[in-house]
């Protein structure tokens, strides 16, 4: 599972 | 980006622009909650913070300018310019009941202790009961105008796209994130009672009135 660094979503 | 995202998005932006077109056509902002308004402010400041250190895409980019700016606008025309039509005697939520505990709660769960990761977490947090305000005003007036319902309906609709939007993203991109699905379904769950009286009242024609 990828907890993303970066907030990609609005 | 998938299709639930996109629409989501886009339904988000409509909710947006009929709220604000709705105050600036009828030059009025009754039975609209400006304390929902100013913590949707805060909402996408907080969120969107990371807006000149983390370039994603140009839609990404161009969607948080324009949420930010429209929501300000629409909290600058309901307590600045259209202030004498803004119905604050219904409108009595103590959003420091949702601020304080919401802000808490961002120190306590949050991905990582770093000041930007825990205001998006205030952030995500925050939006799920931001809406608790206008939800109550509506409570206490006993309706909504037509308009309103609909902002209510697209606004509500949005989270529960990014639902399917999570779910799609699991599956296809391996992609999680707990604090952002948790907060999603409670902010969803919320339009629940919204929902059924939007689907059995304002789809035929009728205005939206609880039942008293």
């Amino acid at each position: 599972i990828i907890i993303e660094d970066v907030h990609d979503e609005l | 980006m998938n299709i639930f995202r996109l629409v989501g998005d886009l339904s988000h932006l409509l909710a947006i622009f009929v709220l604000l077109l709705k105050i600036w056509k009828s030059r009025s902002c009754a039975g609209v909650s400006g304390k929902s308004q100013i913590l949707f402010a805060l909402v996408f400041i907080t969120r969107y913070l990371d807006l000149f250190t983390n370039f994603i895409s140009v839609y990404n980019s161009l969607m948080k300018v324009i949420f930010i700016a429209s929501t300000v606008a629409t909290v600058y025309l309901m307590y600045i310019k259209f202030k004498a039509t803004y119905d604050s005697n219904h409108d009595t939520f103590r959003i420091e009941f949702l601020v304080v505990p919401v802000g808490g709660l961002a120190f306590l769960v949050n991905h990582d202790f770093t000041p930007l990761e825990i205001l998006w977490t205030f952030s995500i947090y925050l939006e799920s009961v931001a809406i608790l305000p206008q939800l109550f005003m509506i409570s206490k007036t006993g309706e909504a105008e037509t308009i309103t319902s609909h902002y209510l309906f697209a606004l509500g609709s949005y989270r529960a796209l990014y639902l399917l939007n999570w779910i799609y993203r699991y599956y296809f991109e391996g992609y999680f994130d707990l604090i952002a699905v948790v907060a999603g379904c409670v902010q969803t769950i919320l339009y629940c009672d919204f929902f059924y009286l939007y689907i059995t009242k304002v789809m035929w024609g009728k205005k939206l009135s609880l039942p008293a």
